[in-house]
């Protein structure tokens, strides 16, 4: 899974 | 995004804009620890490295420049501003920070997702943000009465790491990859070193009284 999904909040 | 992450952004921004309320309005940072305005800019700066890699959307972008740019710009004025920096009680804000950096970081070295540059940073980031109100609160055990903004600064701040423990538990059970158990576990910690205060400052709204710390 891409970073992008799995680091989503602030 | 849910209401409960949205919530908690808001409230988050909130302390920020309440804590810059009192530094321009009263021109003074009177009970406000620079040591964890410092250990703030930390954390924004170490989970925000992939600010110009990723992007995730406009609001994540804005928000992380915001909190990057008001955390600098506090521990700027904290410093440097003639006028603020006199009324900053340095000789009650002496909790050892570096410490807490450190053991963070030692932390972040041993418990991460991943063993990249990126994914150790952005864990000693989470770990940091659950002990940086520390110097804070003992500021304000020490400094005695509360201001009101201080007050709110620091309930604000408190209460959007407990609207992400909600935020988490609904995109646990709504999401099936969902898994944020280095954030789950720190953001309980850090809600958890909040408890007292939101004690105290419960007590002081319902008796309409002045928020004292016990010592």
């Amino acid at each position: 899974r891409s970073r992008i999904l799995e680091k989503d909040e602030l | 995004m849910n209401i409960f992450r949205l919530a908690g952004d808001m409230t988050h921004l909130m302390s920020i804009l309440v804590l810059l309320l009192k530094i321009y309005a009263t021109k003074s940072c009177s009970g406000i620890s620079l040591k964890t305005q410092e250990l703030y800019a930390l954390v924004f700066l170490t989970r925000y490295l992939d600010l110009f890699t990723d992007f995730i959307s406009v609001y994540n972008t804005v928000m992380k420049l915001v909190f990057i740019g008001s955390s600098l710009a506090i521990v700027w004025c904290m410093r440097m501003h003639r006028t603020v920096k006199r009324s900053y009680d340095g000789q009650l804000d002496t909790f050892r920070h570096y410490f807490l950096v450190a053991a963070c970081f030692l932390s972040a070295l041993i418990v991460h997702e991943k063993f990249t540059f990126q994914e150790i940073f952005w864990a000693f980031s989470i770990y940091l943000e659950a002990v940086a109100i520390l110097p804070q609160l003992v500021l304000l055990q020490r400094s005695g009465n509360v201001d009101n903004l201080t007050g709110q600064y620091v309930f604000f701040l408190g209460a959007y790491r407990a609207l992400y423990i909600l935020n988490w538990i609904y995109r646990y059970f709504t999401e099936q990859h969902f898994s944020r158990w280095i954030a789950c576990i720190s953001g309980l910690v850090q809600t958890a070193l909040y408890a007292d205060f939101f004690y105290y400052y419960f007590i002081s709204w319902k008796n309409n009284s002045k928020l004292q710390l016990p010592a």
